[in-house]
């Protein structure tokens, strides 16, 4: 089934 | 010093409301422009993102950038002191400990004052680039609540469909299916009720029900809500939090990929 993504997968960390 | 004076305490009463069983502890930041906060969720997959532009606040006074560290279950004991019509000044220091805040009821026969102790708290940002996103939907925020409460009787999980047919809500679960879709809608004698669609590529992401019908408590705060899509990046759900551009609540959500 499918996953759950994290958000530092699509946005960059400062 | 910081110095912002809210007409409504309403405002700032169901932001905290719609984001304290999100975020826990984040950082109100403070500067010439207005107050900001982002913050994420613990498992990293949601962020909240709230912006109250100077412009919201008569007046509005801040010489330093200043980052008030605040508990929001501390913040909501609080803020449940004030009425949601009251006048509400925020004031700290530059190196504050404590965040004053004054409510006055709007014919000024009650002033009420209090301290909440502030806290060092050191949280990730997140950089998160302009997005010319595929498919943007402007609904009355209490229909998509609706669809979310609706379709997580039945999954966990919500696929989100955009397509010159209109935007496709399905899920399924132990007990069956259920689909939910929308489509353009104008009306012209009660535009809160207007449904606009644009859409530039087709779109479909599946998302994690929970957390949307976390971002819906929200609703309270503005008649529409915006949900921003494009394929392999997060959703984007926005509430404007008064008539000014620029000042708004947004949520932020990671799909779920692969099958």
């Amino acid at each position: 089934s499918s996953q759950q993504s994290r958000l530092e997968g699509f946005f960059k960390v400062m | 010093m910081l110095e912002a004076r809210l007409d409504q305490a309403e405002i700032l009463k169901k932001v905290v409301d719609a984001i304290k069983d999100l975020v826990q502890d984040c950082n109100f930041d403070c500067n010439d422009s207005g107050i900001a906060l982002q913050a994420m969720d613990n498992s990293h997959v949601a962020l909240v993102s709230m912006n109250l532009q100077a412009d919201s606040f008569a007046p509005y006074r801040c010489d330093r950038n200043i980052a008030l560290g605040v508990n929001l279950t501390s913040l909501t004991k609080v803020l449940r002191a004030a009425q949601n019509t009251d006048i509400l000044t925020l004031r700290a220091l530059d190196a504050p400990d404590s965040l004053n805040l004054v409510f006055e009821s709007q014919d000024k026969d009650r002033i009420s004052e209090y301290d909440l102790k502030l806290m060092d708290i050191d949280q990730e940002h997140l950089g998160i680039p302009e997005t010319e996103y595929a498919a943007t939907i402007k609904m009355p925020s209490v229909e998509f609540r609706r669809i979310c409460t609706d379709l997580m009787a039945l999954s966990e999980s919500v696929t989100i469909e955009a397509s010159k047919d209109g935007i496709k809500f399905t899920c399924s679960g132990d007990i069956g299916n259920g689909s939910v879709t929308l489509r353009q809608h104008t009306n012209v004698e009660n535009e809160k009720e207007n449904i606009e669609i644009e859409l530039s590529e087709p779109v479909a992401l599946t998302f994690s029900l929970k957390y949307l019908v976390n971002f819906c408590k929200a609703a309270g705060l503005s008649n529409t809500v915006t949900i921003c899509l494009s394929n392999e990046v997060p959703l984007l759900v926005s509430y404007a939090l008064t008539s000014k551009a620029g000042s708004n609540l947004r949520f932020y959500l990671a799909p779920k990929i692969g099958d």
